[in-house]
């Protein structure tokens, strides 16, 4: 590896791994760096993949997922102490975590310009990607895998797509977990996942099915269009969806576990003084046009009050 | 930016140690880490409302391996609807749908999957968003059986 970028000590554990890890920066289109954290491998680094992974927002930290998910560390509640991780992923394989876009995490830009989209992040990564093999040039033998999570569902493919271009990477495939692949189907099935949760009940999937489907007799899977029916009262009822997704205290990562912090006080969309408040919230687009149509709509239903 | 739901609050507390950032070479004049970036997402353009034409350009070069898993109790990017997306490739199918294992001591069912040409459409029961945080052993499993062309 490049010995600037070894990592000789990590506060907060016990040991020191005895697996070598690196944290720097790769070069990106224009004055862009992206932050890399490399993990080898602790088994085979020198045989074992190469496996890249991608963080989603569109603006979150793969930090996030090394730390907290399926890196070798994990965190502890003080927030100093670090732990191992019995099922990190860099057990049979060395992980690259990229923080991308420029702007996300320790990721930046001399100019300090964070306007992005799908097709430039796809070309920086590669660009970055093309940078850590030059800076860790005995990778490109070693089989390289795409991952990433959520909004990098979007990234992860559209990367693939540059690389396959690539004869000097030894590309192998790509995974994608709970990924954004479509985002009217992803819209749309999560008004079946919300009925079939019990998250809704038969008044108002009733109500849906009547004002956002083509026959109530024709209900299956994609006969009905929820995410972008132009039918007022199709629109009218899906706010109520996204209301009980999105606001009423369910953890929407993962339906059965708790929402850390509990029910958010803004829940029921009214303050203690009556006002209603406009929040903000990072997601997948996936409600971007139920969201924000339903705040458009709270705005001019409540315009005497004083919006916050 | 905060992630509803989600305690960042010690990965934030740690990221931001002057000594972490030290140890990860981090420039002093870069400013504090944050879980997600409001002013990257404020500023996104979002130019694709579906991959359904880079998957056709993956699976068309006959030689990439596809696996797209979900745990299932996510509503961020729920499972059915990745299903859909899938079926929607046209592929033709290998595997049928069947369960999954991993052991943690005894065999367990840790999903299910479906399976076609270099392509696995894999779910994870009981997980949500973060797969490898929900349940480890299993993601640790799915991933590795991944990456070693094994049968899940």
């Amino acid at each position: 590896g490049t010995p600037s970028d070894e990592i000789t000590y990590l506060p907060g554990l016990v040991k020191q791994p005895s697996f070598k890890h690196y944290s720097g920066y790769l070069q990106a289109s224009g004055t862009k760096q992206l932050h890399f954290w490399l993990l080898e491998s602790q088994s085979s680094p020198v045989h074992d993949p190469l496996v890249l992974w991608l963080s989603g927002g569109p603006g979150c930290s793969s930090l996030y997922a090394l730390l907290m998910q399926n890196g070798p560390f994990r965190i502890q509640d003080d927030g100093f102490s670090l732990e191992y991780n019995d099922y990190s992923w860099n057990k049979e394989a060395n992980v690259l975590y990229l923080e991308s876009p420029a702007g996300v995490g320790f990721s930046y830009s001399d100019d300090q310009n964070y306007t992005t989209n799908d097709d430039e992040v796809a070309e920086d990564n590669y660009l970055a990607l093309q940078d850590f093999f030059k800076r860790y040039p005995y990778y490109k033998s070693h089989n390289f895998f795409i991952t990433g999570s959520s909004y990098a569902g979007f990234y992860v493919p559209m990367l693939a797509l540059k690389v396959m271009q690539d004869s000097d990477i030894k590309f192998q495939g790509i995974a994608v977990g709970n990924g954004l692949s479509s985002i009217p189907l992803n819209g749309n099935s999560i008004v079946y996942f919300a009925y079939y949760h019990g998250l809704i009940g038969d008044d108002l999937w009733t109500d849906l099915t009547q004002s956002c489907c083509p026959s109530n007799n024709s209900i299956n899977a994609h006969s009905c269009n929820f995410y972008n029916n132009t039918n007022p009262d199709c629109a009218t009822a899906m706010e109520q969806v996204s209301h009980v997704i999105k606001d009423i205290g369910l953890n929407r990562y993962n339906l059965f576990a708790n929402c850390s912090g509990g029910i958010p006080p803004h829940s029921v969309g009214l303050g203690f003084d009556g006002q209603k408040y406009v929040t903000y919230d990072v997601d997948p687009p996936v409600f971007h046009k139920y969201y924000f149509g339903q705040k458009r709509r709270m705005v001019k239903l409540c315009s005497h009050h004083k919006l916050k | 930016a905060q992630i509803p739901c989600i305690n960042t609050s010690a990965i934030t507390t740690y990221l931001n140690n002057p000594y972490v950032r030290q140890s990860l070479h981090i420039p002093e004049n870069i400013t504090s880490w944050e879980v997600c970036s409001s002013a990257v997402l404020q500023k996104y353009t979002f130019q694709y409302d579906t991959m359904k034409s880079q998957y056709d350009q993956i699976i068309m070069a006959f030689k990439y391996r596809v696996l797209l898993y979900n745990g299932d109790t996510d509503m961020a990017c729920n499972f059915l609807g990745n299903q859909w997306f899938v079926e929607s490739l046209g592929l033709q199918e290998q595997i049928q749908r069947r369960a999954w294992l991993f052991n943690d001591g005894k065999d367990q069912i840790a999903g299910f999957v479906k399976e076609y040409q270099n392509f696995a459409f894999l779910t994870v029961k009981g997980a949500g968003h973060m797969v490898p945080m929900d349940k480890p052993n299993a993601a640790f499993t799915m991933i590795n059986n991944f990456l070693k062309k094994r049968p899940f």
